[in-house]
């Protein structure tokens, strides 16, 4: 699928830095394809996972960027326990937590705290994140700078060199 | 149907 290739240009472990270009063309594929939504899913929670951390970093940035981008139909799919549970994986020390950076691990927990305020309706991303806080992965909200908070904005676009 | 099975296959992960 096009959304496969476009995945691994975005999150390329030898992007020198994240590749708005890719990340842009990747949520225009989406917004293309009848299944992109699940199929992008899929193939983010698998890149989010990875053992080398900067492929995992950029695989948050397309996420977040997703879902600012690519509306309610990628909301619906995030907001599946079936993706939440892959995201929950990442945090938890039962799963990858102990093997994942605290960068990525700060980052899934931002992410998820952001869905919680910005899209009361997917009810099962509050289940996920209350669920993590009862376990204790989560001591307190984190603090979410005004720029990353989820509002349907394009992203910045780089500069013409 | 589809979406309601789907639904019911959908749950958190144990922990």
């Amino acid at each position: 699928s096009e959304i496969e290739g476009e995945v691994d240009k975005a999150t390329n472990p030898s992007n020198r830095q994240e590749d708005w270009e890719y990340i842009i063309g990747f949520c225009d594929q989406i917004n293309k394809e009848l299944e992109g939504p699940q199929i992008a899913v899929r193939l983010l929670a698998h890149k989010i996972q990875s053992p080398q951390e900067w492929e995992a970093v950029q695989a948050l940035t397309v996420l977040e960027a997703c879902m600012k981008n690519c509306g309610r139909r990628f909301h619906n799919e995030v907001g599946k326990f079936r993706f939440l549970n892959e995201l929950i994986k990442v945090v938890s020390p039962k799963y990858l937590g102990d093997r994942v950076s605290e960068k990525v691990k700060t980052k899934v927990i931002e992410l998820l705290y952001s869905w919680t305020v910005a899209l009361p309706e997917e009810s099962k991303i509050k289940d996920a994140y209350y669920m993590l806080k009862r376990q204790g992965i989560v001591m307190f909200d984190p603090v979410i700078p005004a720029d990353r908070t989820l509002i349907p904005s394009p992203p910045p676009r780089p500069k013409n060199p | 149907l589809g979406e309601e099975s789907e639904e019911r296959d959908d749950h958190l992960l144990p922990m």
